[in-house]
């Protein structure tokens, strides 16, 4: 099944 | 001191009601080069990039950095205060507890004014670096809006295929399964309807009917859309504006 991933984990928090 | 100044009120309300309806509290950045925006939807799927340069307003003036922290809801209301080819001006102190919206008839010389109150949002500032996506590809926004809206009626999941000449975008679900098939296209007499397609990898993602249904909500910003896919980053869905943009980042689904 498909996992919805989340947009944070590809992003530095600056 | 902020004083930005949009020569039509319908340009602004257009840009909020691009994004309003997947994230609430947003803090605007405004500095010397124009205001800027980021903001992530409450399931972290969806982050939202707004840039808004100087030269998209009539006049603009910000001689020190202030951050407005804005409900999206509250400003809407105001918004639709005020008619759509008033004037809006934007006004703010150095550090300021509202915002004054200034709506001005110049033909009648009708004056509407309206106080914000602002809230102090504690939100992360994402940093966005260029990603490398593995195809591009730019279309009409309406069509693009079309085919989303249509596709998601028969799935909460869109797939996205794009191979070296062919864009599909395919909705397998319980009532049945649908797909919309394009081939770049080229269009003389008005470009803005053409299609391109620059693939340097063929890719193939799933993404959110949920969240698609919001990103086209920015089709009325923008007769274009440009659209980044890459397996490796979340999608990027860009509408240009005159100076600046309304970007969506999307995560994809994954097989799990």
């Amino acid at each position: 099944s498909l996992k919805q991933k989340s947009i944070a984990s590809f992003f530095n928090r600056s | 001191m902020l004083e930005a100044k949009f020569e039509e009120a319908s340009f602004f309300k257009r840009i909020i009601d691009g994004f309003k309806d997947c994230v609430q509290l947003v803090n605007f950045q405004c500095k010397d080069d124009g205001i800027i925006a980021q903001a992530v939807d409450d399931s972290r799927v969806l982050l939202v990039s707004l840039e808004i340069g100087s030269e998209s307003f009539q006049t603009y003036r910000c001689d020190h950095p202030i951050t407005l922290g804005i409900d999206l809801n509250s400003l809407s209301k105001i918004l639709r205060c005020g008619n759509n080819t008033d004037t809006l001006t934007l006004i703010a102190d150095d550090t300021p507890d509202s915002v004054l919206l200034l709506f001005e008839d110049t033909k009648r010389e009708r004056i509407a004014e309206y106080s914000l109150k602002l809230m102090d949002i504690d939100a992360d500032f994402l940093k966005i670096e260029e990603l490398a996506y593995e195809s591009t590809l730019m279309m009409p926004s309406a069509e693009f809006a079309k085919n989303v809206r249509d596709l998601s009626q028969l799935s909460d999941s869109l797939t996205f295929t794009i191979t070296k000449e062919t864009i599909k975008f395919q909705a397998d679900g319980d009532i049945g399964s649908g797909s919309v098939i394009l081939k770049p296209y080229v269009n003389m007499d008005d470009p803005d309807q053409s299609i391109k397609l620059e693939m340097e990898q063929p890719v193939d993602l799933t993404f959110g009917s949920k969240y698609l249904l919001d990103i086209v909500k920015g089709s009325a910003l923008s007769n274009k859309v440009g659209i980044r896919l890459s397996s490796e980053a979340p999608a990027l869905f860009q509408f240009d504006l005159s100076s600046g943009f309304l970007q969506f980042f999307l995560a994809p689904k994954f097989n799990d």
